[in-house]
This record gives C-alpha cells, structure tokens and sequence, in this order.
C-alpha cells in the first residue's frame, strides 16, 4: 500500500495475507471461502504449471503474527474460467475463490465481508478502502496497511491509459479507483485484497472491487474486479452459502 | 352207543322202534355235547310197560351231577311214571340213557310197547347259571367277580379297580394307573364304602386341560387306619398336586376342601396287609384359573380395556401417557402385552412408564442454548432457547419468524428436540458480513 496508514486490529477483519507466487491478499466470505485475485494462483508471465504452496493466513495485521496463527489448509481452488494467464496485458476474470478445509470461528478479528447487491457502488468518487500486506514505496510491509481511495471516472482511466500507449484490456468487469494526483495507491503484494466501500444504509462492509493491476504503484489509476459482475458466479461455487 | 349232540335235534329210539320191543335187554346211550354246550332231550313218544316204581321196563336218564329219573308207561296214561314233555337237560355236557327191559317168558306178542322216540341236540351250556347254582363246592371253576355267558362258552371279569388273573377266574386289585380326565368326577377307594383290600399301591390321576384347576372335596364317611401317637403308619392317602405334595392323609377326619391351583393331580393310596377301614371317597370340581388383577406401578401406566376379571389365556396391553415410555428392567419397550398363565400368574410383571429423555441437547456450532425450563433438564415437555454467538453470527430465519421463533426446541413425546419450525434439524449460525466491530475511522480532516 502506498501513502496509506496502518491499520489498528479489527479494522479490516477480513484481510487475509496469501503467500503463493509470494505476498498476495485476500477476503473473507462466509467462514470458510476466500475472495481472490486469479493471478495471485496463476501469475501472468509464469507458464509454467504452478505447483506452489497456497498458504493462507487470517486474523491478524502483522504479518509474523499472522503466521503464527496457522496455515488455513485449502480444499478447492476455483479460479473464473474467463481469466487467461498467458494474455499478460489482459486481466479479464482475474478472480477465484479459495475453498477453506475447515471453517474458520469468527471473532472480532476476523469476520466476513459483504458481497454487492447494486451498482451504486460503483458510483463515482465513491470512497472505498484498500488494504494489504504489499509494498510500501520500497519496503515489504511488515504490517497491515491501508488506504482510502476514490472510484474514478471510468472514461477518464481509459483516457489516461491510452495517453500511456498501454493496450492493456479495461473491460466492463473491471473499475479504476485513484487520482494521478494522489501518492495513494495499492501494489505488489496487494493483489487480491478487496476494494471495501462502507454502506451507509445498511453500516456494511461490501468488497466492490479486488486489487487486479495498474500501471506501476501511485502513478496514476489502480484497475479493480468489478466484483459485482461477478456475484452470481461466486454464488454458485459457494453453493448458494 | 357214544353219541355227538349237534345244535339241530337228532332222533334216539329204543332198539326196534316203532315195532314192538323184546324183552330182556339192556341198552345205554351216552350222549355227548361239545365244549360249552349241554345236550337237551323230549321224548316225542313214549311206550313203555308200565310197573311199580318202574322196576319192569324202564328208561333211566342221569347226568353227572343230579339224581338218575327213572320212566315207564305211556305218555298221558295214568299208569307207570312215563316223562310226558319234560324237557332233560344235562348240567354238564353229557348225558346217559338207559333202557332196560324185564325178561319175559310170556308169548311175545302179548307185549305190544312200542318203546321210544326221544329227541336230543345241543343246547348252550349257561356256566355262569351252573356256576351260581353250584355255590363254593368249585371256587377254581367260578368266577370270583363277574360271569358272562355265551353260547358254547363263558368269560369272566372284574369289578372296577381289579385285574382278572392269569386263571381267568380270579381278580386282583388293580389301582396302580387309574387316569381321571373328565372335568369333574368321583375317585374313591376299592369296595367303597365297604373295606379296602390290602397291600394296595393304587395311584389316582386327574389330568385336566391346562388352565383349570382342581378343587378336591371328601365324602364322609372318610376312614383310614389311623394310630393314635403315629402319623398314618399303616394305610395314607397323599395328595400331589402338580408334583408337589399337599397331604397325607389318615383317620377318621374328613380332610378339607382342597384347592390344588394345578390341573393335574395325583393320589396315591397305600394300604397295608391288614385293616378294616371303609377307605374314602372324593369328587372333584374344576375352575378355569383366574391371573390377579394387573395394578399399575405408577400414574403414568394405562391399562387398555381393563377388564373385571382375568382368566388363562387373556391378556392386556398397557401403554404410557404421552411422553412416557415402557420399561422393562433397563429395557426400553415399544410395546408391552401380558398373558394369564395356567398357573395363575402372569407371564411378565407390570412395566413402569419412564418419562422420555430427549437427552442432552445437540451442540450449536458457533451458537449456544440455554435452558427456558429448568436447567439441566432434558425430559418430557423441557425447553431450551438455541441462540448464536453474536455479533459474528446470526441464526438464520425464514421470513416471517423471529429468531426466538427459531430457536425454541421443546422435548416432545417422541423423546426428541423439535422445533414447531424446523423440525429436529438444528438452527443454523450464520456468519454476519460486513460488520467489523473494530472499523477504520477517519479522524484527521
């Protein structure tokens, strides 16, 4: 995370810190099911057949503390049929779900996070959260961090990608959040934390977006899963939970 | 001559008949009946001279065992003793007769007797009449009980109670394995009311269906040789009743009344080489047996269709009030029936009604429950509240039913947790999203 604070015990309780094809991030869903970015499994420029560990951490913000909390063993990975790990410029379906082997007991350090149900979340200068066990500037993170960012202007993000000579795929399936004037953005080792806007209706916690891609960290917009076209899939592979 | 008597009647004349008999001989038949039979004789005429006391011309007719009948004259004269139509029938099997004429020396012709016709056949021999008649001049030719006569022959037999012998003439006293199976009757000793015969080893038994039982009840007079100081040292009468014994029995007391409670019943009757007792006599009565009233052993046991009185083979069914179950021992029982026995007794005791336990209630994951009813306990018509661990999980409910609705189990009837709702499936806790409970505030503005 760039430019952005640490965050106290509590505060993001579903953040899970996922060490695959190294850091990665993750959200809780239900207690036993974790919200994931598909490249933090299968990272784009790494053809190979991955044979990495999945080990997965939960209820903690420092990282050595999280580890010691135990590995919470997988029993099914499922990752969207739509993401393509050899189409490095394209982060199309860059979304999968982590089965838990057993479910997690719920406490005030960890706890699930909501799924979208309108679009409205999506609205523009909308405020969301990003968290994770990422990069900060040059340094690893040895903490939780955070930062509070916008939902950009979809035309705008287009704009300043093409401004850029990037042919990088922004589809409908994915949201950019960020201002280029803000030293505030997520990076490397955040992939697969959640883009979290608080609801002011109903005081919940939805994960609208998960960390997918941007070009290099706080230079610009930070490109986000749109999660809400995604609900009915995760649905189904969370079997209606 | 011999002669063979047969059934059908054959003639005997005197020598020369119808002609004119002479005078001066003697002629003898002997007539033989078979085995069985004595022989019959008629005279169908009858032409003799006659002569004081028939001392002349005679025919002399004798059989053992009676007096020789001498006859003369001629049939309906007034002279002589001629036989007319008397029948002769021979105590036993034979008979002779002999006719003798008185030498003459007068013209031959001046004797015009024809002399007889007589008819002779077989008739049956009544033994038994003979035997009567004869008294006790032939005790081993007798019968000593009973005499049955038949044509060619006669059998002998016994009173009840005794044995013809070998000799087929004698009895013996036979008491050792009379069977009573009639539903009620008499049983009394040999010769009752007259003496018992001695050195007797009779056995009475009564054997009746199975679920009836037998009342004994003694006639006077009641009489067994008794001693004053010993218990029945010479005759007894003991008395067991399915095997077990219930008297022994001397004296002059009429035992009392017994009821047996067994369907079979034996008595055994000793006497021994002397006495002059008159022995006993009982009739004996059979009641179908009656099982005790079934009781409960507690207020929560019904007995269906209780009936007044129960007898061999009924039986009752008994139940529980609702949320009761049977008990046998440790048993739990899903039914329970009870048959009267032919002793009497039931064929299992009474079972307890045994309120039901549902048991410790299931463990709600993530969620926890609390007694409503008194604590710790699980029986019939108990009540817990299931609830979740709040604030990270909720139980879920279906529209339009609080969460209280849902979590209310009671311990049915049927031993189990049921929510009127949901049935015996537990409520489930379900993760709450969304709601940190420590969220990131801003404070800098």
């Amino acid at each position: 995370i760039i430019g952005g604070a640490k965050a106290k015990m509590g505060n993001f309780p579903w953040q899970a810190f996922t060490n695959i094809h190294g850091r990665g991030g993750g959200a809780l869903l239900g207690d036993r099911w974790i919200l994931t970015a598909a490249h933090t499994l299968y990272p784009k420029q790494h053809n190979e057949q991955s044979n990495a560990s999945l080990d997965v951490f939960l209820g903690h913000t420092n990282v050595e503390e999280i580890m010691k909390l135990a590995n919470h063993p997988i029993r099914r990975v499922s990752v969207h049929p739509d993401y393509r790990q050899d189409e490095s410029n394209n982060f199309e379906g860059d979304i999968a779900l982590l089965e838990l082997e057993n479910s997690v007991t719920l406490g005030p350090n960890l706890l699930p996070i909501c799924l979208p149900d309108n679009e409205t979340y999506y609205d523009l200068g909308l405020m969301g959260y990003v968290s994770g066990f990422g990069v900060m500037e040059e340094k690893i993170a040895h903490d939780l961090k955070y930062v509070r960012l916008p939902v950009a202007n979809r035309q705008t993000c287009e704009t300043w990608l093409r401004r850029k000579n990037r042919m990088d795929v922004f589809s409908q399936n994915m949201f950019c959040a960020g201002d280029p004037s803000l030293k505030q953005d997520a990076c490397q080792g955040d992939s697969g934390g959640v883009f979290a806007v608080r609801d002011q209706n109903t005081d919940r916690w939805v994960a609208t977006g998960i960390v997918s891609w941007g070009i290099g960290c706080s230079r610009g917009y930070g490109f986000y899963t749109k999660v809400i076209n995604y609900v009915d899939w995760i649905k189904k592979e969370m079997e209606e939970e | 001559s011999d002669l063979l008597a047969q059934q059908l009647p054959q003639q005997l004349t005197s020598p020369g008949y119808p002609e004119p008999y002479h005078k001066g001989q003697e002629n003898t038949a002997d007539i033989q009946a078979p085995e069985g039979f004595a022989v019959r004789l008629v005279f169908q005429d009858f032409d003799l001279e006659p002569s004081q006391d028939c001392a002349g011309d005679s025919v002399t007719i004798s059989a053992s065992g009676s007096d020789p009948s001498q006859f003369c004259g001629q049939q309906g004269s007034p002279l002589g003793r001629p036989p007319g139509q008397r029948e002769f029938v021979s105590s036993g099997r034979s008979l002779r007769l002999t006719f003798r004429t008185q030498p003459s020396m007068e013209n031959k012709t001046a004797h015009l007797h024809k002399g007889f016709l007589a008819l002779y056949q077989a008739v049956d021999l009544d033994e038994c009449a003979s035997q009567s008649e004869a008294g006790e001049e032939d005790p081993q030719h007798r019968c000593q009980h009973l005499c049955h006569n038949y044509i060619g022959g006669y059998f002998c037999s016994c009173h009840p109670g005794y044995e013809l012998q070998k000799d087929r003439h004698s009895c013996q006293a036979e008491c050792s394995s009379e069977l009573y199976t009639e539903a009620s009757g008499y049983l009394s000793s040999l010769g009752y009311p007259q003496p018992y015969p001695p050195d007797l080893r009779c056995n009475y038994s009564i054997r009746v269906e199975r679920g009836l039982t037998l009342h004994l009840k003694f006639l006077e007079p009641f009489e067994i040789d008794d001693h004053q100081q010993v218990h029945c040292p010479y005759d007894q009468l003991q008395i067991y009743a399915n095997g077990k014994n219930i008297g022994e029995f001397c004296g002059k007391q009429r035992p009392p009344d017994l009821d047996t409670s067994s369907n079979a019943v034996d008595l055994l009757f000793f006497t021994d080489e002397s006495g002059d007792s008159r022995g006993w006599k009982l009739h004996y009565t059979t009641e179908i047996i009656k099982c005790p009233q079934p009781k409960t052993l507690d207020e929560f046991t019904i007995i269906q269709n209780l009936q007044i009185q129960y007898q061999f083979r009924d039986y009752f069914i008994a139940t529980c009030k609702q949320g009761y179950q049977l008990i046998e021992g440790n048993q739990v029982l899903h039914s329970f029936t009870a048959v009267c026995q032919d002793d009497g007794t039931w064929h299992r005791p009474m079972p307890r009604c045994k309120i039901k336990d549902c048991g410790q209630p299931r463990n709600l994951p993530n969620g926890a429950f609390r007694y409503t009813t008194t604590m710790g306990v699980n029986t019939y018509k108990a009540r817990i509240q299931y609830y979740c661990k709040e604030p990270y999980y909720k139980m879920q409910t279906r529209a339009g039913s609080s969460e209280s609705e849902q979590g209310v189990y009671t311990c049915t009837a049927q031993g189990v947790w049921k929510n009127e709702q949901k049935g015996e499936k537990i409520p489930r806790c379900l993760p709450v999203c969304g709601k940190p409970v420590n969220p990131v505030e801003q404070t800098q503005r």
